[in-house]
């Protein structure tokens, strides 16, 4: 999946399997990817689990999971709240029955979007950046927080999925069974639902390139409003391609705007 | 359980006060309001912790005998009695506060999406 770090990075990532995103004293966060089409390292998420730790006198260790084809509105446990009744410091609030979760932790600072767009999940988070960092030398397998190891990144080193389009497509006989969109159809395609022509309109059409599933656009969209929901920095919420000063592990040119 | 914080906190309050001067009962009161409310929100973390129960049945019995009412404004010179602890935001703005900052506590975003 396309992943953008606590460092504004965006990366397009294999990571197939269970991942970390976040593993800290507060908060963890792991999700479960599987490949979309055959022939494609492309994978999306299928699973999301997140562990609320438990916090002094705020609330007890709360768990909750989400696969394809069910979003809970609780907790594993049955509760949609932690914390005393009065208080609750952690709530789930469903917005959209099945489909669009959210977690709200008052004693952290912290808010989650879970949802569900096509057969796949998507996530935002929002952290203080002092508990976001206070996590322990061994819990450095962190998404959220390193990236993607370079042997899972799928775009070139730079974020810029882009640039292989048309190289690193499946050739399979599923081929035959998409829409069959091309470059000029997927570009107009994610242009109706993003007019600004950034790194998540990219993702769009890599995705749309990728598997044909026009969920992929809503998931886009649907990722930049979480972006423009919970990043702090409005300055922040676009990331386009050009000279930057933002770019992963001192390579590429990805620069925020 | 963070019920020494609450004493600490109430000493704090009260430790200047002087009974010889106007304003010592109301200002007292406060305090123990703010004192019992800290409590109130150690409860749950402090149901098997002796020194809890003792602070609650000390603070009942010196609301008695100074005749406070149970509402009423609290002590708000210290934020850390008055502040939720279980809120991250006025946690946060009580510690900026200290540090002689009122900036808000910076946050960070993490995304994932699409294949």
């Amino acid at each position: 999946p396309h992943l953008r770090t606590f460092k504004d990075h965006f990366q397009t990532c294999k990571v197939e399997g269970a991942w970390p995103l976040i593993d800290n004293n507060y908060l963890s966060v792991q999700v479960t990817n599987v490949p979309v089409v055959p022939g494609s390292s492309a994978t999306a998420t299928n699973k999301i689990t997140i562990i609320f730790k438990a916090h002094h006198e705020c609330t007890d260790q709360k768990v909750y999971q989400a696969v394809t084809d069910d979003l809970p509105a609780a907790f594993v446990d049955g509760t949609t709240s932690g914390g005393d009744g009065d208080t609750k410091s952690l709530q789930i609030v469903e917005r959209e029955s099945g489909r669009y979760v959210e977690m709200h932790a008052r004693y952290i600072g912290t808010t989650v979007f879970v949802r569900q767009l096509g057969h796949y999940l998507t996530l935002a988070i929002r952290m203080p950046e002092a508990l976001a960092m206070a996590y322990e030398e061994s819990q450095d397998l962190q998404l959220c927080v390193n990236g993607c190891p370079l042997s899972e990144r799928i775009d070139d080193g730079q974020g810029q999925v882009s640039a292989i389009l048309g190289h690193s497509l499946p050739r399979t006989s599923s081929v035959q069974a998409w829409p069959g969109y091309t470059l000029a159809t997927a570009n107009t395609r994610c242009h109706e639902k993003m007019p600004v022509k950034d790194i998540y309109f990219q993702s769009c059409v890599f995705d749309l390139l990728t598997t044909g599933d026009a969920n992929f656009t809503a998931a886009a969209r649907s990722a930049l409003e979480d972006v423009e929901a919970l990043h702090p920095r409005k300055e922040r919420w676009h990331i386009f391609p050009g000279s930057g000063s933002r770019a992963p592990r001192g390579r590429g040119a990805w620069s925020v705007s | 359980c963070r019920i020494q914080k609450c004493t600490t906190d109430f000493v704090a309050l009260t430790s200047h006060l002087n009974s010889a001067i106007d304003g010592f009962d109301s200002e007292f009161c406060k305090a123990l309001r703010a004192y019992a409310g800290c409590t109130q929100r150690t409860s749950k973390a402090c149901r098997g912790n002796l020194v809890y129960h003792s602070a609650v049945l000390g603070i009942s019995d010196l609301m008695s005998q100074r005749n406070c009412s149970k509402d009423g404004p609290t002590s708000s010179a210290n934020p850390e009695v008055t502040h939720d602890p279980c809120n991250y935001h006025s946690h946060a703005g009580a510690r900026e506060h200290r540090g002689g900052e009122h900036s808000p506590p910076s946050y960070l975003f993490c995304g994932l999406f699409g294949d």
